[in-house]
């Protein structure tokens, strides 16, 4: 879900 | 992954080791706040309590583990090692930087995208990262010289914060359903805490000198 996608960052 | 935040991640990772090659090789950390460092660690450590349970990429997880190993045997190296800690300017680093814990938990207790716990102490290490440099610029406004090393350390961590900016914007336009204003919000301010050194950094390379903070 689009709050999770940051989750690919550091 | 787009060059912005390859580039992003590379001039994070080139800070660290050029700190660790400071304290390393040279045996020293003058100029550096431990203050800081010991935020850092914070902040990874609750960014990335999903390092066992949410799988992205080998990428990734390798990274994680060395900003958690690098930030952490830092903190060590100025707290317990035996030649370091005496290069330590303890008089320089006063900040009270748990005082700075405090705000950013109850902001993420409140303002967060989900209220579980690994999402609020997520963004948490967010809000935290946002003002972690603040007792390290602090430093350095009173030591005023700063060594090669130090300076080209907190260039290089404001390069990555510069280039994840791009980033955001770069995906922003690229991918659908982009909007994280928690992270946008944090992370500008965080760039922005370096813009005064960047504005220094720049007229001391420039003009061929050393760099030096205004009083």
């Amino acid at each position: 879900d689009d709050a999770e996608t940051l989750k690919d960052e550091l | 992954m787009n060059i912005f935040r390859l580039a992003g991640d590379m001039t994070h990772l080139a800070s660290v080791l050029v700190l660790l090659l400071k304290i390393h090789t040279i045996k020293s950390c003058a100029g550096i706040s431990l203050k800081t460092q010991e935020l850092f660690a914070i902040v990874f450590l609750t960014r990335y309590l999903d390092l066992f349970t949410n799988f992205i990429s080998i990428y990734n997880t390798i990274m994680k583990l060395i900003f958690l190993g690098s930030s952490f045997s830092i903190v060590w190296y100025i707290r317990r090692h035996r030649v370091v800690r005496r290069s330590y300017d303890k008089d320089q680093d006063t900040f009270r930087h748990f005082f700075l814990m405090w705000p950013c938990l109850i902001l993420a207790i409140f303002i967060n995208e989900k209220f579980t716990l690994k999402e609020v102490m997520w963004t948490f290490s967010i809000y935290l990262e946002a003002i972690a440099i603040l007792p390290q610029l602090v430093m350095l406004q009173r030591t005023r010289n700063i060594d090669n090393l130090t300076g080209q350390y907190i260039f290089l961590l404001g390069a990555y914060r510069a280039f994840y900016i791009l980033n955001w914007i770069y995906r922003y336009f690229t991918e659908e359903h982009y909007v994280h204003w928690i992270t946008w919000v944090a992370g500008v301010i965080q760039t922005l805490l370096y813009g005064d050194f960047f504005y220094y950094y720049f007229q001391s390379w420039k003009n061929n000198v050393k760099l030096e903070l205004p009083a």
